[in-house]
C-alpha cells in the first residue's frame, strides 16, 4: 500500500495501486449455521416471552382475586362500623367466612414462573391489558389504609378479681357488641361501641390483663365527636362521665340486660394516673432518669 | 430474522417490566388485606 498522499486517481495504474479487496465467500454451510443459531435465538425468545406473558396472565387474575377479597372484607368492616347494635351471630359468621378466605389466600402459589409455555391470543392480550389498566388506574388508588388512622390508646384500670363485667367506668356511654376468648389470654374479652355509634366511630375493647389480673386492660380505638356527658371535649380517655351503661348481648340467657352503674367519684381520676403512668413508663428517657434519681437518693443516705 | 428477534426481545423486556409492576401492587394489596383482615380481628 502507497503512503503517498499526492496518489493520482486519474493515474491509469491507480487501479492496480489499490489494495486487492479480500472477497470473504460463506459457504452454504455457514450460512445455514448462522440461520439455525438465529432461529434458535428466535424461538428462545419466543418461548420465554410466552412464559412471562403466561406469568403475567396469572399475576393479573391473582391481582383481582385479591382486590376483590380486599374490597369485600372492607365493605364488612364498613358496614360492621355502621351497624348500630349489631348482633354477635351476624357479625361471627362473615369474619369466619373472612378468615377462611385469608387461608385460600395464603394458598397461591408462589413460584410465579412455574407456568411454562402458554399462548395468549392478541385479544386475550388486550383484554388483560385492559384489565390490568383497570386495576392499575381505578382500584389502586382505592386501596387506603384509613382503618389505620383511628388513634388507639391502652389505660389499665384496677379491678376486682371476682368482678367479670370488665367494666371500665371512664365517662362515657358504651354498647357491648361482642365478647370472645382469645388464645392469649383465659379471659374473655369484651367489646363496646359508643352509644353514639354510627355517628361517632369510637369503639372499645376491655381484657383482664394476662399478666397482672388485678387489672383491666382497657384499648380505645378513635375520637368521639361529640360531647362528653360533662361536656369535656377530645379523646376516649380524657372523659369525666357519669354513668356506664352495659347492653350485654352475649351473656344472659340470650335477652338484653341494661345495666345502669353509678359514677364513683374519682375513678376516672385513677383512669388518668393510669394512663400517665402507664405512657410514662413506656418512656425510656423518663424511666432511665427515674433510675438515677432513685439510685442518687440511695447513695446519698448510705452516705448519711 | 434480525428485526423480529429485536421485536421480540423488545417485547419481553415490556412485559417483564410489567410483570414487576404487577408483583408489586400484588404485594401491596396483599399487606393492605391481611393488615385490614388482623385489624378485623
Amino acid at each position: 500500500i502507497s503512503l503517498d498522499l499526492n496518489t493520482n486517481p486519474f493515474d491509469r495504474n491507480f487501479p492496480d495501486k489499490l489494495p486487492k479487496k479480500e472477497v470473504k465467500v460463506s459457504t452454504s454451510a455457514d450460512l445455514e449455521r448462522k440461520w439455525l443459531v438465529k432461529d434458535e435465538s428466535a424461538s428462545e425468545l419466543r418461548e420465554e416471552l410466552n412464559r412471562v406473558n403466561s406469568e403475567n396472565k396469572k399475576l393479573t387474575e391473582m391481582l383481582a382475586t385479591v382486590c376483590e377479597k380486599y374490597y369485600a372484607l372492607h365493605s364488612h368492616l364498613e358496614k360492621l362500623q355502621s351497624r348500630q347494635s349489631p348482633e354477635m351471630d351476624q357479625t361471627e359468621q362473615p369474619t369466619k367466612k373472612r378468615k377462611q378466605d385469608t387461608d385460600e389466600l395464603l394458598g397461591f402459589p408462589i413460584g410465579l414462573g412455574s407456568g411454562k409455555t402458554e399462548n395468549s391470543s392478541s385479544n386475550e392480550d388486550h383484554h388483560q391489558h385492559e384489565q390490568k389498566n383497570q386495576l392499575l388506574s381505578c382500584k389502586r388508588p382505592v386501596v387506603t389504609d384509613s382503618f389505620n388512622k383511628a388513634k388507639i390508646s391502652t389505660v389499665y384500670v384496677p379491678a376486682d378479681s371476682s368482678d367479670t363485667s370488665l367494666t371500665v367506668k371512664d365517662g362515657y356511654q358504651w354498647r357491648k357488641y361482642g365478647q370472645k376468648v382469645t388464645r392469649d389470654n383465659p379471659s374473655p374479652r369484651a367489646y363496646f361501641r359508643c352509644s353514639f355509634a354510627p355517628s361517632c366511630p369510637v369503639k372499645k375493647k376491655v381484657q383482664r390483663s394476662a399478666e397482672d389480673p388485678s387489672l383491666l386492660v382497657a384499648t380505645y380505638e378513635g375520637t368521639h365527636n361529640h360531647l362528653g356527658p360533662n361536656a369535656f371535649e377530645g379523646d376516649a380517655t380524657s372523659q369525666v362521665g357519669s354513668s356506664t351503661v352495659t347492653l350485654d348481648l352475649v351473656n344472659g340467657g340470650g335477652g338484653h340486660r341494661l345495666a345502669l352503674e353509678k359514677n364513683e367519684r374519682g375513678t376516672m381520676q385513677d383512669v388518668l394516673v393510669q394512663q400517665m403512668a402507664s405512657s410514662l413508663t413506656k418512656d425510656s428517657k423518663f424511666t432511665a432518669a427515674l433510675a438515677a434519681a432513685i439510685s442518687g437518693r440511695l447513695l446519698e443516705q448510705s452516705r448519711t | 430474522k434480525d428485526e423480529s428477534a429485536s421485536e421480540l426481545r423488545e417485547e419481553l423486556n415490556r412485559v417483564n417490566s410489567e410483570n414487576k409492576k404487577l408483583t408489586e401492587m400484588l404485594a401491596t394489596v396483599c399487606e393492605k388485606y391481611y393488615a385490614l383482615h388482623s385489624h378485623l380481628e
